[in-house]
């Protein structure tokens, strides 16, 4: 299995691409790939070639093509249609993310309990939670977010699986388990302020 | 350098260690906290090592005098005070976060160039942009979040480094530079869907 962080740094090295490119950039080596990424390029070297060789010798790598050879080994070269399950107040913001399309994914339903005066933008339907399944199957979603109180985050999750999502974005902070053949991604906010305050002590001790 | 990925799962024990106290354990396994966080105990046993000795042979570890002494390395057994600076979509639903305050952290002043329509929650005050420096000096800040526009988060990054705040938590999806002394932590929800789009890739392959 390819490690999660080598495709975090991907998708980074996409985000470089696609500023490049906007700018005109037509090659680039990987010092410079580094300089706008923050990774070392002999690491980026190394992460590369775990999917073939992209780079010229002497030219460096064409933007272009090293951007559509990313997204094709990442599998974001063909939009996907996202579920959010919990619209509160950060399931509304997530909503209006438009960094979400930027990488090919647009959010098309939205599940909550309550359905009152939640505004929906454009493109995405609000459901019911009890029509979730249903829904999931019909649209063929493989992707959720979840936003919901960390008590009912278990059952969602379970839920979603049954309805053959693969991969889920959990924003509850509680551990959640998943069964074999879904992936996981948990953001902790609580836990990156943990990290910034530790290494503020460090410098105060 | 202690690893951040270290710090991380730190305040991961410490979570569940909150949940264990709370249900009333007084002792706790490696195994079992291994259990509950997810977490190789193997690999449990090399994070606590780095800071000293805390477990008793036989019994394992009292679970309120590890998570006192896990707090006390990590800096967060006293209260935080935190600036968040973009009161838009995201900064409005992380002023609203309860998880915060569980891990110590209180987010009492609020930035924004827009002032209009904006409720504040209790124990937070809303200041215009151009006074950031002044309060933020004013009250001790040395935590920020920071959910401004990707055009506009170098500038903010740069005041709050001059203004002499530590530790940086940016949701812009751009690269980001801190002088020496300041940490920076990103969170880019997009890569989190690339990598969730990557594994169901590879399983349809
Ligand atoms: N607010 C933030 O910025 C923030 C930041 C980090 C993490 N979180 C986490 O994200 C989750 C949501 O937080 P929030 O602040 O948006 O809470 P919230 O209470 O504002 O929103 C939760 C939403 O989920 C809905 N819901 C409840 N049960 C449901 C179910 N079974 N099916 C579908 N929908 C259901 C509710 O109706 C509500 O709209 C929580 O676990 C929280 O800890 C929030
Ligand atoms: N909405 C989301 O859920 C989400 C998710 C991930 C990342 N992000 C990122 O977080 C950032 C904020 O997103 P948003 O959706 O909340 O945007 P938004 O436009 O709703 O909010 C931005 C806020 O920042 C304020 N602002 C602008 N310039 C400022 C300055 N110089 N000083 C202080 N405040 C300033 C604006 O007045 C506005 O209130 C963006 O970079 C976005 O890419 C948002």
């Amino acid at each position: 299995k390819i490690p999660e962080v080598t495709i975090g740094r991907l998708s980074l090295y996409l985000r470089c691409l696609n500023e490049m490119e906007a700018e005109g950039m037509t090659v680039v080596s990987s010092a410079e790939l580094g300089r706008r990424s923050g990774i070392n390029p002999a690491q980026i070297r190394k992460d590369l070639a775990y999917f073939g060789e992209f780079g010229t010798r002497g030219v460096g790598y064409y933007v272009s093509e090293l951007k559509n050879n990313i997204k094709e080994v990442m599998g974001v070269n063909r939009p996907y249609e996202v579920a959010l399950v919990g619209v509160g107040n950060l399931g509304s913001a997530l909503l209006r993310y438009k960094g979400f399309q930027r990488h090919g994914f647009r959010i098309t339903a939205a599940f909550d309990v309550d359905l009152e005066d939640k505004e929906m933008p454009e493109g995405c339907t609000l459901y019911h939670a009890d029509d979730m399944e249903r829904v999931i199957q019909e649209k063929g979603i493989k992707i959720a977010i979840v936003s919901v109180h960390q008590s009912s985050v278990q059952e969602i999750v379970d839920r979603l699986a049954k309805a053959k999502v693969k991969g889920i974005l959990n924003f509850a902070p509680t551990k959640v388990s998943v069964p074999e053949g879904v992936t996981l991604r948990d953001v902790d906010m609580g836990t990156e302020l943990d990290i910034l305050a530790f290494y503020l002590s460090l410098q105060e001790k």
